[in-house]
C-alpha cells in the first residue's frame, strides 16, 4: 500500500 | 536526515540567491517568469495542507517558500517589470500543465482533492525548470548568479534521492513514495546537462556560456 497518510516531505 | 535537510536548505538558498540577484542588479533579465509562476503553482498545490502541518520544520519551510515566491513574482511582475523580456520566455507551459495534470489524474495515491493536487504539484515541479533552461538555451549564456540559482535549485531535489535511499534502508516502516521518487529522478535528469556545464565552467570561475 502506498504511503498516503499525509506527506511528510516538502 | 542530513540529505533532506541539506536539500531543503539548498532549495532555500536558491530562492535567496535569486532574490539577491534581482535586488542587487535591479533586474530580472535571464530569469524565466514562466518558471517562477509554475513554482508558485507548485507550492500552492503542494502546501494546501499547510494549516495542519505537524512538524514545525516543514511548516516554517512551507511558509518561507510560498512567501518568498510571491515576493519574487511581485518583483518580476511589478517592481522590475521593464527588465522582463517576454520574447525570450516563450516555452509552452500548457504542455507542462497538461503533463502534470494528466499524471495527477491517472495515478494519484488517492482520489481526494489533496492527493490529486499533491501529485499534480510533484509532477509539475519535475518539469517547472524547463522554461528557465529553455531561456538559458536561447540566450546562450547567463550571469553567474543565475547559474548559481539554477544549480542550487537542481541540487535540492538531487539531494532528496540519497534521502529516499537512506530512508528506505533506515526506516523499516517507511514506504517508498513512488510518485515523489520517480518525479524527483526525472527532475534531476533534466538538470544533468546544466550541471555538467555549470561544473566545467563556473567552478573554474569562467562566465556561464553554453558551448
Amino acid at each position: 500500500k502506498e504511503k498516503v497518510q499525509g506527506h511528510d516531505e516538502l | 536526515n542530513i540529505f533532506r535537510v541539506l536539500g531543503d536548505f539548498s532549495h532555500l538558498a536558491s530562492i535567496f540567491i535569486l532574490l539577491h540577484k534581482i535586488q542587487q542588479l535591479k533586474s530580472c533579465s535571464g530569469i524565466s517568469f514562466k518558471s517562477q509562476v509554475l513554482y508558485m503553482l507548485v507550492y500552492i498545490t503542494r502546501y494546501l495542507d499547510l494549516p495542519w502541518t505537524s512538524s514545525p520544520y516543514n511548516f516554517i519551510f512551507k511558509v518561507l517558500f510560498i512567501s518568498s515566491e510571491l515576493y519574487i513574482i511581485y518583483l518580476m511582475a511589478r517592481a522590475y517589470k521593464p527588465t522582463n523580456d517576454p520574447n525570450l520566455d516563450t516555452f509552452h507551459v500548457e504542455f507542462l500543465l497538461g503533463f502534470a495534470g494528466l499524471l495527477a489524474l491517472l495515478f494519484p495515491y488517492k482520489y481526494t482533492i489533496l492527493e490529486v493536487f499533491w501529485a499534480f504539484s510533484i509532477w509539475l515541479e519535475s518539469v517547472a525548470i524547463l522554461p528557465q533552461l529553455f531561456m538559458l538555451q536561447r540566450t546562450g549564456e547567463a550571469e553567474a548568479m543565475t547559474a548559481h540559482y539554477i544549480a542550487a535549485l537542481g541540487m535540492y531535489r538531487a539531494l532528496y534521492i540519497p534521502n529516499w535511499i537512506y530512508r528506505y534502508f533506515s526506516e523499516p516502516t517507511h514506504k517508498v513514495d513512488t510518485i515523489a521518487v520517480t518525479a524527483g529522478i526525472l527532475q534531476t535528469i533534466l538538470y544533468s546537462d546544466f550541471f555538467w556545464i555549470y561544473y566545467t565552467k563556473v567552478m573554474r570561475g569562467e562566465k556561464f556560456k553554453l558551448p
